[in-house]
C-alpha cells in the first residue's frame, strides 16, 4: 500500500520544502516515490530543477481533476522520483476551492487513483492552514512536521496539532502525526538545543532521532536544482536525510 | 500624517516578524509607533513579551470592528511603542473575511480611525497572499519586503509585486513598494552575496543599503520578549535595525 505523507507546518521557512525534496530523494534510493508540490511558490519544483516552461499542468490540474490526471506525475532527474509540479494557476486554487464541491477530498481522490504505482507520496505544503494544506491532510495517512530549531518554532505547533485532530475527526480517520523532524540544528547555538529538548519533552518519541543540521550544502544543492545527496553525497546534510529516510521506513 | 507600512512577503521565514518588531522599536526611539500583529501565529506579540492572557482583544477585533477599536493599541515594554496583539480568533478571520462586506477595507478603516495618534504603523503579515495580507496592503501606504539572502528568496517576489500592482489599481492608489530589506545576510556564505546582487540588479535603489546580518542576538532577544536594541544594544543586529530605521525615515 502506498504511504502518503503531508509535509506541513504553517510556520514559514522551517524546512518543509527542503525536507520534502531531500527525504523524497533519499526514499527513492529503494522505492518509487512521488513528490507533489502543493505550494504556489513552487519551491519544490525549482529545487528539483523543473523549469517554468515544464509547469503547464501540475498540482492545480490534480486538484481540479482536469484532463488526464494519470499523466501528471513527471520523471525528475532523480531515478525513481516523479514530481507533480506547481503549475501557474495553483495560486488561485486556495480561493477557488472554498466554493467547490467535495473541496476537501479532491487531492485525495486523484492520489488514491494512482493505486500502487508509488510506494511513497510526499506532499510539500504552503505555510498556512488553508484549503491547500487541508487537501493534503485529507489525502495523507500521516503528517511529517519539520520543526526549525529556533525560538518561534514551537509557537504554532499546538495550532497544527489541533488542526490534524479536527481533520481526523471530520474527513480522514487514518490521519496521525507521523513524526517531527528537527531542522537547521546548529550545535553552536544554545537556542537549538533548548528547542530540541522542549520538542522531545512535549512530543516524546514522535520526534525523530535524526537531527537535520544547518548545512550550507543543502541550500547550495537547491540552487543547482538537485537533492543534497546527489550534489554532495559526503555532506552532513546528505547523511542526515538518508538517516531520516531510514527512520521513516522503519516506522511503517 | 501617519505613515503605514505592511511588512509582507508570502515566502515563509524570511524575517517579516523580526523586521517588524525591531524596526518598530528603532523608529520608536524618536516617534510614536504602533505594531499590528496580523499573523495568527502571533509571533510579533510573543517577540514583544505579550502573554497569551493579554490577547483577549486584538487584531481580530480591529478587522471585525467589534467593540471600542480605539482602545485596542496597548503599551509594550518599549517606550513609544504600542501593539495590537494577535487575538485567538484571528486564525478564523481569513475564512470569515471571504464573505464579509467591505472585506478588503476593514483594517484600513480601523487604522485610519486613529488619526494622528501614531507617526508610524507597522503591520506584520502572515506568509500568504490571502485576505489578511490583502487587508494590510489596502490599509498601508507602502510595503516593506524582507528578503532573506537564501536561494528560494527571489522566487516568489514577482508574485508579490504583481499582487501589490493589483491592489494599487483596485483598492489603494497610494500603495507602492517602500523598500526591500535584505535579511539574514551571512558574509561567509556565497549564496548571500549572489542573492543580494540579484536583488539589487532587479530592484535597483528600492533595495535598502542596510544589510541585516544573521546575528544570534536577534533570535535570543525574541526568546526574552524584547527587541534586539534593548536586549543587546551593542550587537550587529541592533546596529543594523537602527540603520534601517534611519533609511525608512529618510525615504519619507
Ligand atoms: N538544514 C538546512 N541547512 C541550511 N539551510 C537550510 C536547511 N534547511 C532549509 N534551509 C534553507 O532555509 C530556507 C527555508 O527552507 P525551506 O524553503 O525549505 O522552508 P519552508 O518551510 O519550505 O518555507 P515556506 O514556509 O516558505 O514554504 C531555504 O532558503 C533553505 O535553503
Ligand atoms: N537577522 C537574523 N539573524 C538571526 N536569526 C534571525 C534573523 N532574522 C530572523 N531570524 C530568525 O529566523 C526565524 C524566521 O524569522 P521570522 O520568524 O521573523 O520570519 P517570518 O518571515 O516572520 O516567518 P513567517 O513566514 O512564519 O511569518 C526566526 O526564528 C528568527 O528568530
Ligand atoms: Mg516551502
Ligand atoms: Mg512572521
Amino acid at each position: 500500500k502506498t504511504r502518503i505523507f503531508a509535509v506541513a507546518n504553517q510556520k514559514g521557512g522551517v524546512g518543509k520544502t527542503t525536507t520534502a525534496i531531500n527525504l523524497a530523494a533519499a526514499l527513492a534510493q529503494g522505492a518509487r516515490v512521488l513528490l507533489v508540490d502543493l505550494d504556489p511558490q513552487g519551491n519544490a519544483s525549482t529545487g528539483l530543477g523543473i523549469g517554468y516552461d515544464q509547469r503547464q499542468t501540475g498540482t492545480y490540474s490534480a486538484i481540479m481533476q482536469e484532463g488526464d490526471t494519470a499523466s501528471l506525475p513527471r520523471p525528475s532527474t532523480v531515478e525513481n522520483l516523479s514530481v507533480i509540479a506547481a503549475d501557474n494557476e495553483l495560486a488561485g486554487a486556495e480561493i477557488e476551492l472554498i466554493t467547490a464541491d467535495r473541496r476537501e477530498y479532491r487531492l485525495r481522490e486523484t492520489l488514491r487513483g494512482y493505486g500502487t504505482r508509488f510506494d511513497y507520496i510526499l506532499i510539500d505544503c504552503p505555510p498556512s492552514l488553508g484549503m491547500l494544506t487541508l487537501n493534503a491532510l485529507v489525502a495523507a495517512d500521516a503528517v511529517l512536521v519539520p520543526l526549525q530549531c529556533e525560538f518561534f518554532a514551537l509557537e504554532g505547533i499546538s495550532q497544527l496539532v489541533r488542526t490534524v485532530d479536527r481533520v481526523r475527526r471530520a474527513f480522514n480517520s487514518d490521519l496521525h502525526i507521523g513524526g517531527i523532524a528537527l531542522t537547521m540544528y546548529d550545535r553552536r547555538n544554545n537556542l537549538s538545543e533548548l528547542v530540541a529538548a522542549d520538542a522531545r519533552s512535549f512530543f516524546g518519541d514522535q520526534v525523530f532521532e535524526t537531527l537535520i543540521p544547518r548545512n550550507i550544502r543543502i541550500s547550495e544543492a537547491q540552487s543547482h536544482g538537485t537533492p543534497v545527496m546527489v550534489y554532495d553525497p559526503k555532506s552532513s546534510g546528505a547523511a542526515a536525510y538518508l538517516a531520516l529516510a531510514g527512520e521513516v521506513k522503519g516506522r511503517g
